[in-house]
């Protein structure tokens, strides 16, 4: 199946992110 | 305890895995047996996507800030970061040993990793620990499979690449079949 896979950069971009407040 | 099953939330971005946060503290006096061990390891919470994570981490306190004798410990849900654990008993671990002060940094990036797959060993790893000592402070990466060389490279080549480790960081292989013979972690 597929892989559900981040770069590091992507990671760090969605820890501002409203949803992660 | 029966605990509510870890899900994404709308517009959040879902891991591969949901994971499990544990945390364990013990006064170096007390013997390390496999009860006190259990009895001493505390889980703090589930994540299912990437939002949940950054949520989660961001109220726990930095590794480098914890004093004593203390891990944190990051699986698969449904592994136990112990030995005994159905998907560990056949594993081992890689051990980077780190001076005072870089931990928080590294625990960071192999939690990164982890969570993003970027360690292409398809179902092996298991978890990530780091391992406040007075000494030093000791990050381990566990995978299923102690005897799968092609696995473990991968791993420890991916480490390196991850968290551009200091050229001089010795990093070492123990299988946790070892570390219940000799009774120690490292």
């Amino acid at each position: 199946g597929t892989r559900i896979i981040y770069d590091r950069k992507f990671l760090l971009d969605r820890r501002n992110s409203p949803l992660a407040q | 305890i029966r605990r509510k099953p870890t899900s994404p939330g709308a517009g959040e971005h879902p891991l591969q895995y949901n994971y499990t946060f544990w945390y364990s503290r013990r006064t170096p006096s007390r013997p390390a047996n496999t009860q006190s061990y259990e009895q001493n390891i505390k889980h703090i919470g589930s994540v299912a996507s990437v939002e949940q994570f950054w949520k989660f981490y961001s109220h726990l306190v930095r590794p480098g800030d914890l004093t004593g004798h203390s891990d944190f410990h990051i699986f698969k849900e449904g592994i136990k970061p112990m030995w005994e654990d159905e998907a560990n008993k056949n594993g081992g671990k890689w051990i980077i040993r780190l001076r005072k002060g870089l931990a928080s940094r590294f625990w960071e990036n192999i939690i990164l990793a982890m969570l993003g797959e970027q360690f292409m060993v398809g179902e092996e790893i298991c978890g990530v620990v780091v391992s406040i000592r007075f000494q030093e402070d000791i990050l381990s990466i566990w995978n299923k499979t102690a005897n799968d060389q092609v696995t473990t490279s991968r791993i420890r080549d991916t480490l390196r690449r991850v968290l551009n480790l200091p050229p001089n960081t010795i990093m070492e292989y123990k299988t946790h079949n070892d570390s219940l013979k000799d009774n120690s972690s490292f």
